[in-house]
């Protein structure tokens, strides 16, 4: 995180803000409602409280205005720049300018008018841009379900720092940003995607061409939208070329890297009895036409061919696949499966059955 | 003009452009008033090229690779990363 220059704040910790206008695009009440939760997003972290007033001038005045509007920074039509804000202080202090010639709305489409005001409180309450890709903080628009948002840590403790803690007896954390050489990297599920390797972590996919030394981190949304976070396991179906994303008792395919119409659709159809409410784990062996699902610590083996759940299972995971026990995430390379359990990996041969090899979670990025 | 511009020529042309705004927008690169007077000073715009390479953890090459024309381009807000 990072201050703005001057280490401006507001003196107090009671301040007023007051809507000036309204996009065309959006209801009144919707605009209300993305404002006040994004007010929220700061106030629930820090002693900071927000009274909405309806005249007179506030400490955080927002309106949507277009090109020019008479504060030396004009906006530049659609895209681009969405929005800006101000320092705390006086007059055009803390005050949050939207672009409203963007197409500003509640949800996945064109830019959502929460995440973007939420960004730019920051800015109002003196916070600079951070350099952290996962905190809000960071200048580049990256969508997140409403639903599903909670401040990252970096923006909790940037925002700390200038105001003191939240007056709440349990102190809230935030998520944050994987990094792909920390050695507590745990991963929610992996899976090959035409060549690539595809690493799922919460809000996030770390994504590792073969012929890149990079590793690519991105938000699961900046390719699927419609996909939540925290998907629990993933496989590639090379013959089909369809990967499957799980979570709890829900999956979808991707065609290629579009999701197929239709999904998600419930895991039930696949075999599982009802008793299972989540897949931690999924590979599928393209020599076999096998794919196996593993639950807690049992697994089921799926014929891909017949679209149907094999007999005789679920069995035991120890007992077929040495001594590994539970699985996080797992995935087939070159004809062997890799298993994720906590930071650690295993490399399992599924022909001998046995683990030729014991490596750390994050071995695939050249750390 | 009556000569038609290569079409590499012309995305250059933008890119340049892009790469200037972008800079001047939110990394403090001063605006040149006087393109036409050659200064004899160093051209201050690989250097902010880097810093702004840096800040998004890009390859700091000093120099408008791919990678860095598409974070140029993605949607964002308009504060600058840089200064006041």
């Amino acid at each position: 995180y990072v201050f703005t220059e001057g280490n401006p704040k507001w003196k107090r910790n009671n301040l007023t803000y007051r809507i000036v206008n309204y996009t065309p695009l959006m209801r009144r009440a919707d605009v209300d409602e993305a404002i006040q939760k994004a007010l929220s997003v700061w106030s629930n972290v820090t002693p900071l409280t927000f009274q909405k007033i309806e005249d007179k001038m506030a400490d955080i005045m927002i309106s949507f205005v277009v090109r020019d509007h008479q504060d030396n920074s004009p906006f530049d039509g659609p895209n681009g720049q969405l929005a800006h804000a101000f320092q705390p202080g006086e007059a055009i202090g803390g005050d949050v300018h939207l672009d409203n010639e963007e197409y500003w709305t509640k949800d996945g489409r064109g830019y959502n008018l929460f995440i973007v005001i939420a960004h730019e409180l920051g800015h109002s309450l003196g916070l600079s841009h951070s350099t952290d890709p996962g905190a809000l903080m960071y200048p580049t628009y990256a969508y997140t379900d409403p639903k599903e948002f909670h401040l990252p840590q970096d923006d909790i403790d940037g925002i700390q720092a200038i105001y003191g803690q939240s007056n709440a007896p349990v102190q809230p954390t935030g998520p944050t940003t994987p990094q792909a050489c920390d050695p507590s990297l745990t991963f929610d599920a992996v899976t090959t995607l035409r060549g690539e390797m595809m690493f799922f972590k919460g809000r996030y996919i770390l994504r590792k061409h073969p012929q890149r030394i990079e590793t690519e981190l991105n938000f699961i949304s900046l390719f699927w939208p419609k996909l939540p976070s925290g998907i629990q396991a993933a496989y590639e179906n090379i013959e089909r070329d369809e990967v499957l994303l799980f979570k709890e008792d829900k999956y979808w395919v991707l065609r290629g890297y579009d999701i197929a119409p239709g999904y998600p659709k419930s895991i039930y159809r696949l075999g599982f009895p009802k008793t299972v409410k989540r897949v931690n784990a999924a590979y599928s062996d393209e020599n076999t036409g096998k794919t196996y699902f593993f639950v807690a610590d049992r697994y089921w083996r799926y014929d891909e061919n017949k679209r149907s759940m094999d007999h005789g299972y679920p069995r035991k995971i120890l007992s077929d696949f040495g001594k590994i026990g539970r699985v996080d995430a797992a995935f087939q390379k070159d004809g062997y499966v890799y298993f994720f359990h906590g930071t650690t990996q295993f490399q399992f041969d599924p022909r001998g059955k046995r683990i030729v090899r014991q490596m750390k979670s994050n071995s695939w990025f050249d750390c | 003009s009556a000569f038609p511009v290569a079409p590499e020529a012309e995305e250059e042309r933008k890119n340049i452009a892009l790469v200037e705004t972008y800079l001047q927008n939110f990394y403090n690169l001063q605006k040149d008033d006087q393109p036409h007077v050659r200064l004899k000073s160093v051209n201050p715009l690989p250097e902010k090229l880097k810093e702004m390479q840096e800040f998004f953890g890009l390859k700091v090459t000093g120099k408008p690779d791919l990678e860095t024309l598409e974070m140029m381009k993605k949607p964002r807000c308009g504060v600058p990363d840089i200064g006041k």
